[in-house]
């Protein structure tokens, strides 16, 4: 008899030891919350391709996290968001990148696994699929945290120190709570 | 970068992840993500789902690695995403979180910390952001 089990992570870096309060509680009320989410699906005999995708969206949804809502900027100042899911019974997967107004691109990367014989499905021809679909999207402005312009800010002024090839030392950026690697 | 892996207590196991990628990206970058094999997997061994730096889970092909250990070293889930996560590349560009068809369930990282959460059906529960929370 084999015991369900369940695990979930909002990105990972070199999240400061002393991260203030208002940085990390709400994460973890998010963690836990998701947590909760997730082992209440399984228990109710959702498959776990059913329940991924349930916690997946949910912290997509959560606009600390680095997905969906609160996903980081590319230097151009745009959101290219990517996802993928696996379902280990069939090995079917489905992924897709450079999405720019689906809201929860974790299903969006469920229906190139359903709904095509493809496995990645790519920038305009990912946004395409997804209005064929009837996916949920939204304005640029729902993904971008006043936070992230912020973060996008810092890591360019840092870039002008390198580019301009001057010797000060770098100021160290400082840290929003999360890895800027996602 | 978020993801989730589950399984079921009949042993059926998924993995997703999803991301915004790395502040101040080259436009038209993919990470590790959506490659399948890099930033996520699942057989009927395991589900992995992996955060860091792209360009090294891509790489070390790290959520298939942890499979392919299991598989062909006969490693535990713990020991196989431990190496995994060592051998992916420099410190503080690899976490991991995976679940095994038995229940089993391993969370590391090479990094200060990871926003991380598991259950077990027996019981055991977990939620932290650095190593020894």
């Amino acid at each position: 008899m084999v015991g369900w089990a369940i695990a979930l992570h909002g990105g990972g870096g070199e999240i400061p030891l002393d991260l203030p309060d208002e940085r990390r509680i709400p994460r973890e009320i998010a963690l836990r919350h998701c947590l909760d989410l997730g082992v209440s699906a399984l228990k109710s005999g959702k498959s776990p391709l059913d329940v991924v995708e349930l916690v997946v969206r949910e912290l997509e949804n959560h606009p600390d996290f680095n997905a969906g809502k609160g996903s980081v900027l590319t230097a151009g100042g745009t959101v290219e968001m990517e996802a993928s899911i696996m379902d280990g019974k069939t090995k079917r997967c489905g992924a897709v990148m450079g999405l720019t107004t689906v809201v929860n691109p974790i299903s969006l990367a469920r229906l190139v696994m359903e709904k095509t014989p493809h496995i990645n499905l790519a920038f305009d021809a990912a946004e395409a699929f997804a209005r064929a679909h009837g996916v949920e999207t939204a304005e640029e402005s729902h993904f971008i945290t006043p936070e992230n312009i912020d973060r996008l800010k810092q890591a360019k002024e840092f870039d002008r120190v390198q580019l301009d090839y001057t010797m000060p030392t770098p100021k160290e950026p400082e840290s929003f709570g999360d890895s800027q690697t996602g | 970068t978020v993801g989730c892996v589950a399984v079921d207590n009949a042993g059926n196991l998924a993995a997703a992840t999803s991301t915004g990628g790395f502040v101040n990206k080259m436009v038209g970058r993919v990470g590790d993500t959506p490659l399948i094999g890099a930033g996520t997997y699942a057989n009927q061994i395991c589900a992995v789902s992996t955060t860091g730096k792209g360009e090294e889970i891509i790489r070390g092909t790290v959520a298939r690695e942890v499979a392919a250990l299991m598989e062909y070293k006969g490693l535990s889930l713990a020991e196989a995403g431990a190496y995994a996560v060592d051998q992916s590349g420099p410190k503080g560009t690899c976490g991991l979180i995976a679940v095994s068809a038995n229940g089993e369930v391993t969370m590391p990282f090479n990094s200060t910390g990871m926003f991380r959460a598991c259950a077990t059906e027996d019981g055991y529960t977990e939620i932290g952001i650095w190593a020894n929370n």
